[in-house]
């Protein structure tokens, strides 16, 4: 049995290398993605449109937010009837949008 | 009180990090509605 | 006995990062199919309309939503250089951000609930290396719970 699980621990030590391997790649890919692919930069955009056509905030209030990187979010847990949400910026302006109605 | 700080602005971040926000705020908003709810409820009647 | 007992512990442990590992590789495929999907998309629409969209028609990534009821009163404050924001919402709201965005719009090709139809399989292989392929066949029905060791 002890020489059984060797072995199978030697294919799973395989097996974690080959998706640490993956994972690797594909955040670098992804990485080159949005920093120098070509224009998809440019073209990774998404439209008030698109949405808007997603069923779950038809009928929703929807705000959208484009921070600088690192910037931080803060909910504290509220037990009364307000919640609130805090942004805070060290490396430029936050644009928030109201994403209009259809 | 808890708080829930989290880092935005990076591209292709964790979502997982929203979902317990919304996870806590959610929580935070039953309770609330519970305890109006049993504030509100008749208080039973005494028996003469 | 006891050492067969310390490699099924290590066997367990190994397994249990294994599974983490692939739901992470599922997260980074599906955001990759996402994006990708989303840039053929916006450049076919801006190739048949000639022209980009209006500018203030749209949002770059990577951005978050704030989404609330239509009756939820909004207060807002807001320093003077924009650094800082502080909302008050009098109801819940939740927070989503870019990625799962797409997913709804349907760029992920319906991987992420492992609903995919045949022609957006094939789209979906095609977005991703090669080494990929064999994950984003298996994750068109489920979660991914395989291995697949290429070369060597």
């Amino acid at each position: 049995k002890s020489r059984a699980l060797r072995k199978e621990l030697g294919e799973l030590e395989r097996a974690e290398k080959a998706l640490e391997d993956l994972i690797t790649s594909s955040s670098t890919q992804l990485k080159e993605l949005t920093e120098h692919g070509d224009n998809q930069g440019q073209l990774g955009y998404v439209t008030y449109q698109d949405i808007r056509s997603i069923a779950s905030l038809q009928d929703q209030t929807v705000i959208a937010v484009k921070a600088p990187s690192e910037t931080k979010l803060e909910v504290p847990e509220s037990s009364e009837g307000s919640q609130q949400i805090y942004l805070k910026s060290k490396n430029g302006p936050i644009e928030v949008y109201l994403c209009p109605e259809e | 009180r808890t708080r829930i700080l989290v880092s935005i602005g990076e591209s292709f971040g964790t979502s997982d990090k929203f979902q317990k926000i919304n996870a806590m705020v959610n929580s935070s908003d039953r309770s609330l509605k519970r305890s109006l709810d049993m504030s509100s409820a008749p208080k039973p009647l005494k028996r003469l | 006995a006891q050492e067969c007992q310390n490699l099924e512990v290590e066997r367990q442990r190994r397994l249990e990062r294994i599974k983490q590992k692939q739901s992470q590789l599922q997260e980074l495929i599906l955001q990759q199919i996402a994006f990708k999907n989303l840039v053929q998309r916006n450049r076919q629409t801006e190739q048949q309309a000639n022209r980009p969209p209006p500018p203030n028609s749209l949002i770059h990534l990577p951005f978050i939503i704030i989404n609330t009821s239509k009756k939820t009163v909004i207060d807002c404050s807001i320093s003077n250089d924009k650094f800082e924001y502080l909302f008050n919402f009098d109801n819940m709201f939740e927070i989503h951000d870019d990625i799962e965005v797409l997913k709804r719009m349907g760029m992920a090709c319906g991987l992420e609930v492992g609903k995919c139809s045949p022609e957006d399989l094939k789209v979906a292989r095609s977005l991703v290396p090669k080494a990929l392929e064999p994950y984003v066949t298996e994750m068109a029905q489920g979660p991914i719970s395989n291995v697949y060791i290429t070369g060597g």
